[in-house]
């Protein structure tokens, strides 16, 4: 069959055999299917507009819009399958790529996304996100978690503690994400890990987004006195998502212990062998 | 001599909240990573001597720091190294190593000397190679593998599938 599938005995992902993108997540232990579709976007950075001057700087996110642009509705694929790793390359253009990879016994999708160097040759300054999109009926909750230890529940436009007017109806939404976010209707569960902090939200019922990158050409007059500009042709940076796919019940289990072993990930030291023996004898 | 004193001030430094979100100067942001880049030094000569001292053995142990863009000088060059992995978890953890190597075939065995199944997998749009190999790491211990290269061989091409045209 055309359809592109990589899979281990935990996990099978789909993709679109046109556009290569991410359309479907199986948990092969639990018979559960989601219908998943995953790509990046970016905001245009808001440089100050007829409702108000402020800008999206270092310390503001403000889009331009509340609709972001994807970066490419199709990928150029390359698949690879061994007996250690199955894979999919996925170039979405010059400045945004991304590996989706199975290992075996892994029970989560590992997105290694790269992105960058950001253009700005339109001077649009770009607030770069990896969106996640679903039919889970999720009724405006998301949750994410708190220094990977106290997870909150987040409610779209609405604070606990104060009656919220909601004047940012994308920036307003974004909390931030130290080490998962998750969108559940209550029987299954979409979490993501983050290899590092970032900004994420549920902006639509069944959506999910971390924004892993961003350059802007304008200062958000809140003290640094430049833009989020970094010098040169700018920088690209490499990460993971590590995507599980569970039921609502049994997710906690999966993912605590996932991000353990993501933020304590081993690590690996190289010598050519043969040194002398430590000790005398 | 080994020194962690550095890395922590680094850090110390590194607790505010510009080093922490970004909202800095770039020549500030440059010097914070400047500090953290000096801190590794004197540490990794201070994970050299422990692991030297846990391991019985006085090696010259490189840390490949650029391993999330496949570089590592020693592995893609060399024709048999060791590879320790430290695991500080405190549970026992099965782990995919991938490592940056020459086209060859290699042959990696655990610390008991037992082969263990590895590939060699080719990167699409690029010429590079990475050694994968499974291995397992006690909890708050670390295993040492050893990777042979075997001569006259090649490794077989994995790529299965391209999409290059864009879809009507």
């Amino acid at each position: 069959s055309r359809v592109l599938v990589i899979q281990n005995e935990h996990i099978r992902a789909k993709f679109d055999p046109d556009t290569g993108l991410l359309v479907e997540m199986e948990n092969l232990d639990q018979n559960l299917v989601l219908p998943i579709h995953q790509a990046f976007y970016w905001y245009n950075a808001s440089m100050g507009d007829n409702q108000s001057s402020q800008a999206s700087g270092a310390y503001i996110f403000r889009p331009s819009r509340q609709k972001p642009l994807l970066v490419s509705g199709w990928a150029q694929t390359h698949l690879v399958k061994t007996a250690l790793v199955q894979e999919v390359h996925q170039n979405f253009s010059a400045w945004c790529s991304q590996v989706v990879r199975l290992y075996p016994g892994q029970r989560h999708l590992e997105l290694e996304w790269t992105v960058g160097p950001i253009p700005v040759g339109d001077d649009w300054g770009k607030e770069v996100i990896s969106r996640f999109d679903t039919a889970l009926e999720t009724k405006g909750l998301f949750y994410t978690d708190s220094n990977g230890r106290e997870i909150l529940e987040r409610r779209r436009d609405y604070r606990p503690t104060w009656n919220l007017n909601q004047t940012e109806p994308v920036a307003g939404n974004y909390y931030p994400v130290n080490s998962r976010i998750y969108i559940t209707d209550g029987h299954k569960q979409l979490t993501v890990l983050t290899d590092r902090s970032q900004g994420g939200s549920s902006l639509s019922d069944g959506s999910l987004e971390l924004m892993v990158h961003r350059r802007l050409l304008k200062d958000d007059a809140r003290g640094v006195g430049e833009p989020l500009l970094e010098a040169g042709s700018g920088l690209w940076v490499r990460g993971r998502h590590l995507v599980l796919l569970d039921k609502a019940q049994s997710a906690a289990a999966g993912h605590r212990l996932q991000a353990e072993k993501e933020v304590l990930a081993p690590q690996v030291v190289l010598a050519w062998g043969g040194g002398a023996p430590y000790h005398p004898e | 001599y080994g020194d962690s004193v550095p890395l922590n001030e680094a850090m110390a430094v590194l607790q505010h909240h510009d080093a922490v979100s970004g909202t800095s100067r770039q020549h500030v942001a440059n010097d914070y990573a400047r500090q953290l880049a000096a801190g590794w030094a004197p540490c990794e000569v201070l994970l050299s001597n422990a692991l030297a001292q846990l391991s019985g053995f006085k090696e010259d142990f490189t840390f490949c720091r650029e391993l999330n863009i496949s570089v590592c000088p020693l592995s893609q060059t060399a024709k048999s190294f060791q590879v320790t992995i430290y695991n500080p978890l405190g549970r026992k953890v099965d782990w995919m190593v991938r490592l940056p190597v020459s086209k060859h075939v290699f042959l990696v065995r655990d610390p008991n000397g037992t082969t263990v199944p590895s590939d060699v997998v080719t990167l699409p749009s690029s010429d590079s190679q990475e050694l994968l190999f499974s291995a397992s790491v006690p909890a708050l211990g670390f295993s040492i593998y050893s990777v042979t290269q075997v001569p006259g061989q090649r490794p077989q091409a994995h790529n299965l599938h391209s999409i290059f045209q864009k879809p009507s």
